[in-house]
């Protein structure tokens, strides 16, 4: 997995692609929604959280992603900690507590269900 | 202060290309 990126502590600025800036405890569906929409290489897919397994490292997860109309299954290998953006209900992790120590962002539990914002490029499919 | 870009937030989930 790899070490947990800036960008998720509380506080963080972030650009959406109007050019508006918000914090990342800030950040709403919508946001993620329109900023893809004005996007030529973006897009934004449904990825449903399938399995949720322990990795090969004790902090590690394995999550297994149903993603798009495809339902392309795709696992990613991440720490526990790491948030991904639920739609509707905002930032959740496998680990909301170690994610709300370590980042001070509010966190709610990821659980298998879940719809996870995720991107891919325009034009593949 | 650094300024992030959106889709930094969000993983790029790639499905299987497809025909």
């Amino acid at each position: 997995p790899v070490s947990l990126p800036p960008f998720f502590m509380r506080g963080s600025i972030i650009q959406l692609a109007d050019g508006e800036l918000k914090r990342v405890e800030d950040l709403k569906t919508e946001d993620f929604i329109q900023s893809a929409e004005i996007s030529s290489e973006l897009k934004i897919d449904s990825s449903t959280v399938e399995r949720i397994d322990s990795g090969q490292t004790p902090n590690a997860v394995v999550i297994q992603f149903s993603v798009g109309e495809l339902k392309a299954q795709v696992c990613v290998e991440v720490l526990g900690e790491y948030p991904f953006f639920v739609f509707g209900q905002g930032w959740s992790s496998c680990c909301p507590d170690r994610t709300t120590q370590l980042f001070e962002l509010s966190c709610a539990k990821l659980c298998v269900g879940d719809v996870c914002v995720s991107l891919t490029l325009r034009g593949m499919r | 202060v650094p300024v992030f870009p959106w889709h930094s937030l969000v993983p790029f989930l790639a499905p299987t290309q497809s025909d």
